[in-house]
């Protein structure tokens, strides 16, 4: 119950759940890396 | 229990807080280069009391070729080419969201040049190498030779570059000019708030040269201070204009850097990582008239 909440989208998640949140940053790379 | 929304980094709500965070940053200048968005790493909101939300915001900048005086929209100006030793920006933006107006309220930035080897690549100077400042007033004097009763002084060195061809060190170099006041051999930059600008970008040797400069006028409007003192600054000043450390080309820096600091409300939200761990006040409003 301590663990932070993160609200990805419509999808509410634990911090320490799934990675899902990996994958949402960082965003596009616009001109190079 | 702290709640944390985490929008996309490709959301249009990531992009509208990037993209103001980008003007906010590039309007701390008045000296340098603008910078564009390359990408944004990462984005945290932390919902607040009264519809107040916090936005703290990752994101990486990249140098143009647009000076902060040229007027060009940074949308249309050309980010600089990783081989002509391209500059970035990495910064942390802290925004409040009040009422569905997004504002800047802190941010902490480092700016590093790429250190990727280009054998044969124009390498970045520091702003205070001699045989290039020779170089740069060579190609003034070329200039000023062709302006008729006009004599332009050197406002600012942007960028000195050089290149190791068979002919030795050929030198790119890029300033800003501005109308001149000369008395019998010496010229000083002109105050005048209507005086005409450019930005020049000169190619070669000290022998042989080709230089373009793009001329334009940036609105000014007079300022004056507490001590009733006038003087003529673009219109939009900046709010905050921090140097911390050795920063100046006085110091012999490849490049001018982003405005390291801004932290007025002392934000925590702001990482521990910087190059800039000191606080720095920040300059009290200015009155325009």
């Amino acid at each position: 119950p301590a663990a932070p909440i993160i609200t990805l989208g419509h999808v509410t998640i634990s911090e320490t759940g799934p990675a899902l949140s990996r994958s949402v940053c960082p965003g596009r790379i616009r001109f190079f890396d | 229990q702290v709640n944390v929304l985490r929008p996309l980094c490709d959301s249009p709500e990531a992009e509208e807080a990037a993209l103001l965070a980008r003007d906010y940053l590039n309007a701390q200048h008045t000296h340098g280069y603008k910078y564009e968005l390359n990408r944004i790493e990462d984005i945290k909101i932390f919902p607040g009391l009264n519809g107040t939300d916090t936005y703290v915001l990752e994101v990486d900048l990249l140098e143009t070729d647009c000076h902060v005086l040229d007027p060009t929209p940074v949308a249309n100006c050309t980010v600089r080419p990783k081989m002509m030793t391209a500059v970035e920006g990495d910064c942390d933006v802290v925004l409040k969201k009040v009422g569905g107006v997004l504002t800047v309220t802190a941010f902490k930035c480092k700016t590093e040049e790429s250190t990727e080897d280009c054998v044969g690549c124009f390498n970045l100077l520091p702003l205070n190498d001699t045989a290039a400042l020779d170089f740069v007033h060579t190609s003034l004097a070329t200039f000023n030779n062709n302006t008729g009763n006009v004599t332009y002084a050197i406002l600012e060195v942007g960028r000195i570059s050089s290149q190791v061809v068979s002919g030795g060190h050929q030198y790119l170099a890029e300033y800003v000019v501005t109308e001149a006041n000369c008395t019998d051999d010496v010229c000083m930059p002109t105050s005048d708030p209507l005086a005409e600008r450019g930005i020049c970008t000169a190619k070669g040797f000290t022998r042989s040269h080709v230089l373009q400069c793009k001329m334009f006028h940036i609105p000014m409007v007079p300022v004056v201070d507490a001590n009733s003192t006038v003087a003529a600054v673009p219109v939009s000043p900046p709010a905050v204009h921090i140097h911390t450390g050795s920063m100046s080309h006085k110091h012999g820096l490849k490049h001018h850097k982003l405005t390291p600091l801004h932290n007025p409300d002392l934000s925590g939200h702001l990482s521990e990582s910087s190059e800039s761990a000191e606080i720095v006040p920040v300059a009290s409003a200015v009155a325009v008239d």
